[in-house]
């Protein structure tokens, strides 16, 4: 719960006219952006305890353990960086796990983009299918963003498909020996 | 032959021969569309009085009227999947961009990024990105208001009041919190925002929507500070994206059209929360 409050707080300031507006002054700029780290980190570890609930087989609201309970704890971690495709565990592990939490009251599907540092990648999903990849080079020009400290140079893309309302889907990742080909820009670029 | 196209079969960009957008096909249409990136000089003003003063934080006051071009032919890359197929273009040493359209969407999606803003002219410089299409909007324009209903605008134009505005551009800027669109009998273009920006319909067929500012005066209405952002010493780079939906219009009695809109709107607003869990030591059929 004080974790919860903290985020609650830092919202409740964010819905001041200069936070709005972006007229605040510069030290209050990042004074705000601060506050949403910080509350954004402290939710983060309420929403791995969920998950790892939730994936364990045990229902959080009543507590009461699923036969097939087992004991695996995950980390489920969020990438801030992501806007400049940037994430630390998926551009380094050989092996992760992407989990999708839909807040939509609907079904949904969406393509996903996952920066990785190289080209040999496959993602399966929990009925062991492996789905349909396809890897894109990063943009040079993001690539040498001054401050990007990243070793991602490609975007792993596939479509997470069927994802339920207010529900979660989760999808293994990992490096294979297989030999991918870089991708070739058109012939007729100009 | 120089021609590009990106595309699926609900929507296909064509790009000219110098790296513009240049049309797009729907099922139910082709139009002239292109798309550019363009820039305001920031007024510099004499802050003590109230008619003249500098853009700044609190207000947007273009020194002229008339927007400066940023390059005459963007350097571009094709890139074809099976999932997205996708156009890289740079435009100068500071404005890139992504255009890609994925296998299933009947949508278009303008990945930006513009920044650091050269600033050793002394200029200020407010980014715009524009839409021109052939349709025929006829100044009127819709914009939202806080993701919910559309209200619609007519260039140079108040409701309860005959205006006669003296800043042109300022005075035909709206907030854009997530869409703006116009249409006319036939065609209906649509564009969605990822963040609130400023945005207007300057001319028929056109909507322009700013989505980076580097300034060098206070507007003096209490900040006391140039919005001149920096970070690791330089200007701060801004990356984001913008949807582009083409189809019937409302006047033709299609829902169709708002419908994707309003799904898109959705999807984009409240879109998957990403988790991503270190699986070293855990195989697949553990995790399983």
């Amino acid at each position: 719960l004080p974790h919860l409050s903290f985020f609650r707080e830092t919202m409740g300031i964010m819905q001041h006219h200069d936070a709005v507006t972006g007229t605040e002054k510069q030290k209050v700029a990042y004074d705000y952006a601060r506050r949403l780290n910080v509350a954004l980190r402290a939710c983060g570890s309420n929403t791995k305890d969920i998950l790892n609930h939730l994936t364990s087989g045990e229902t959080p609201q009543t507590g009461i353990p699923d036969t097939k309970k087992h004991d695996y704890k995950f980390e489920f971690k969020t990438c801030d960086l992501l806007n400049i495709s940037s994430c630390l565990i998926s551009e380094t592990s050989d092996r992760f796990i992407l989990t999708l939490y839909n807040p939509l009251a609907h079904s949904t599907f969406e393509y996903v983009r996952v920066p990785v540092s190289t080209l040999d990648y496959i993602v399966k999903d929990y009925r062991d299918v492996t789905l349909e990849t396809e890897i894109l080079p990063i943009p040079e020009t993001i690539q040498n963003i001054t401050f990007r400290n990243s070793r991602a140079k490609y975007e792993l893309i596939f479509l997470a498909s069927e994802l339920p309302p207010f529900g979660y889907k989760s999808y293994y990742i990992m490096k294979t020996n297989k030999h991918r080909l870089e991708p070739i820009p058109d012939a007729d670029n100009l | 032959s120089s021609f590009v196209s990106i595309g699926n079969e609900k929507i296909r960009l064509t790009f000219d021969t110098n790296g513009f957008l240049s049309a797009i096909t729907t099922k139910e249409m082709t139009r002239i569309v292109n798309q550019e990136f363009l820039y305001y000089e920031g007024a510099i003003g004499n802050n003590r009085e109230f008619r003249n003063r500098s853009s700044g934080a609190y207000i947007f006051r273009p020194k002229t009227d008339n927007v400066k071009l940023v390059t005459t032919g963007p350097k571009i890359k094709v890139y074809r999947g099976n999932l997205v197929e996708e156009v890289h273009q740079i435009f100068n040493e500071w404005i890139s961009q992504v255009v890609r359209v994925y296998r299933k969407h009947g949508y278009a999606e303008f990945e930006w990024m513009v920044g650091p803003i050269p600033i050793d002219d002394g200029v200020g410089k407010e980014i715009i990105t524009r839409f021109n299409s052939d349709i025929q909007s006829e100044g009127i324009f819709y914009t939202d208001s806080n993701g919910r209903e559309m209200l619609k605008r007519l260039r140079d134009h108040r409701d309860t009041w005959r205006v006669k505005l003296l800043e042109h551009t300022a005075g035909n800027y709206y907030p854009i919190t997530t869409k703006i669109a116009l249409e006319d009998e036939n065609a209906r273009l649509a564009i969605l925002t990822d963040r609130a920006q400023g945005g207007s319909s300057m001319g028929d067929g056109s909507l322009e929507l700013m989505i980076h500012r580097r300034l060098l005066h206070d507007d003096a209405f209490g900040v006391d500070e140039s919005l001149n952002e920096t970070a690791f010493g330089q200007g701060l780079v801004a990356r984001g994206t913008h949807y582009l939906i083409l189809g019937n219009s409302q006047l033709d009695q299609s829902p169709t059209t708002q419908l994707l809109e309003r799904f898109t709107q959705l999807e984009k607003l409240l879109p998957t929360w990403k988790f991503f869990s270190d699986a070293t030591n855990s195989s697949y059929d553990d995790w399983r």
